[in-house]
């Protein structure tokens, strides 16, 4: 109940909060405050020779849920007059930069994850969970293809791949008070397995075949890099619309081309 | 418009799901990509040659780097001046969106096509980029921020300097704080 210590980061329109150990756990914008925390978890992939391993098609994570990894992370903050910058360093291979732009009311998140270790010899779902205070009563909405939003009911299924929908281009839920929307920049799994919840599938990197045809693992050694944006709203006016019309800007970013300068541009 | 047919093939190759989700096999997965990268560089030739109608300079003398959400950019790694950034907006209706352009440290003036001081900012790439060399081989260790508010087809004016000019011209240094 006692509120942590530690950093605040704020422009005009968006006051991020951090703890001592350099997690996010409170957001401002729009009106609205809210208790928002975010992690980056993994799934263990099933061994080989179990009734269904995780590959390309299938996502098979062991029952108990992901696993968490880190406890405290290295923080480094750039500030400045047009955007501020939270750098985020998990471990060796997961590490984030969170960014405001000063008259832009949304928190970029942009993750680097890779090369997935697999040492341990077990292949792994990288996720991250955006967890709140927004009681949304199991149910969550996701879009599809960009368009209509439809809207979805955990633990329809027992299994978390069950409670998995894919997200092209924002997953949302709230309450009768508060609203919070991740947008993607691709096509991803995601899901709310707990009250407040939203999680997104970053990357993936599996040592067994599925036996569902492709005939070789899903092991990507490779990094990924990408964005995820929150915008948190008030529940009762129409963000909806204001919403789409972000995902296009995202989808759609404006194209530069580079020359030397001439005289008479214009 | 043969290019950009080649582009409007290798999307509609792009609609099998195969290509959305990745469940083939990488040589696969190799193969999309370099449908998508060479068709992406032939339709990339055409917006030049629209852009030399519009201007006096040859299309090579136009560069998109199509690797700027990774901070790549070979036009302005090397200390850009006396740059132009043409800004092409695909959106029906007018945007203002902050750009990103990888530079190497220094002090940068960016104006608009009125010829108005832009406010702009330097803010260092995170560390864990920097460290993937096999990904990034290039110099740029900045990205130079600045807002860009497009109709359709805009215009701004990049000039490195030496930072003694009138301050709030030239771009800012982020003050970084390390917990």
């Amino acid at each position: 109940s006692k509120e942590p210590q530690g950093e605040m980061v704020g422009n005009s329109l968006v006051k991020l909060f951090f703890d001592n150990n350099g997690f996010l756990w409170k957001v401002e914008m729009n009106g609205v405050s809210a208790n928002v925390s975010q992690k980056f978890l993994f799934y263990e992939a099933t061994k080989e020779g179990d009734k269904q391993t995780s590959g390309a098609y299938i996502s098979a994570p062991l029952i108990q849920g992901a696993n968490i990894r880190s406890f405290k992370i290295d923080l480094k903050i750039y500030d400045g007059p047009l955007v501020k910058e939270i750098h985020q360093h998990f471990n060796n291979w997961t590490s984030q930069v969170i960014r405001i732009y000063e008259g832009v009311s949304r928190v970029e998140f942009e993750w680097l994850i890779g090369p997935i270790p697999v040492g341990d010899r077990l292949g792994k779902e990288v996720v991250t969970v955006f967890s709140s205070d927004i009681r949304n009563q199991y149910v969550f909405h996701t879009d599809s293809n960009g368009r209509e939003m439809i809207n979805r009911k955990r633990n329809i299924m027992k299994e978390i791949p069950g409670n998995y929908y894919p997200i092209t281009g924002r997953i949302v839920l709230e309450d009768d008070k508060k609203r919070m929307t991740l947008l993607n920049d691709r096509a991803q799994g995601g899901s709310c397995l707990g009250d407040g919840t939203l999680e997104l599938m970053l990357h993936r990197r599996l040592l067994h075949d599925d036996s569902r045809g492709l005939g070789e693992p899903l092991n990507d050694t490779t990094v990924a890099r990408g964005k995820i944006y929150m915008i948190l709203n008030s529940a009762d006016n129409d963000t909806a619309t204001e919403e789409r019309l972000i995902q296009q800007e995202l989808h759609l970013p404006v194209w530069l081309f580079f020359s030397r300068s001439f005289l008479n541009v214009n | 418009m043969n290019n950009l047919n080649k582009l409007k093939q290798s999307l509609g190759i792009m609609q099998h799901h195969d290509a959305i989700t990745g469940t083939c096999k990488q040589h696969v997965v190799n193969d999309y990509t370099r449908i998508l990268s060479s068709a992406l560089t032939l339709a990339e030739h055409t917006a030049k040659m629209a852009l030399q109608k519009l201007t006096s300079l040859k299309t090579g003398q136009f560069v998109s780097c199509l690797q700027l959400n990774i901070s790549i950019c070979e036009f302005t790694q090397n200390r850009p001046n006396n740059l132009l950034v043409t800004v092409y907006n695909p959106l029906t209706r007018a945007t203002k969106q902050y750009v990103r352009i990888p530079v190497p440290r220094g002090y940068y003036m960016v104006k608009d096509f009125k010829g108005n001081a832009v406010k702009s900012q330097l803010v260092p790439l995170p560390e864990e980029l920097i460290a993937l060399k096999y990904l990034r081989p290039n110099l740029t260790q900045y990205d130079l921020v600045f807002e860009a508010e497009v109709e359709k087809l805009g215009h701004y004016h990049i000039k490195s300097t030496n930072g003694d000019f009138e301050s709030q011209n030239v771009s800012v240094d982020s003050e970084m704080k390390e917990l």
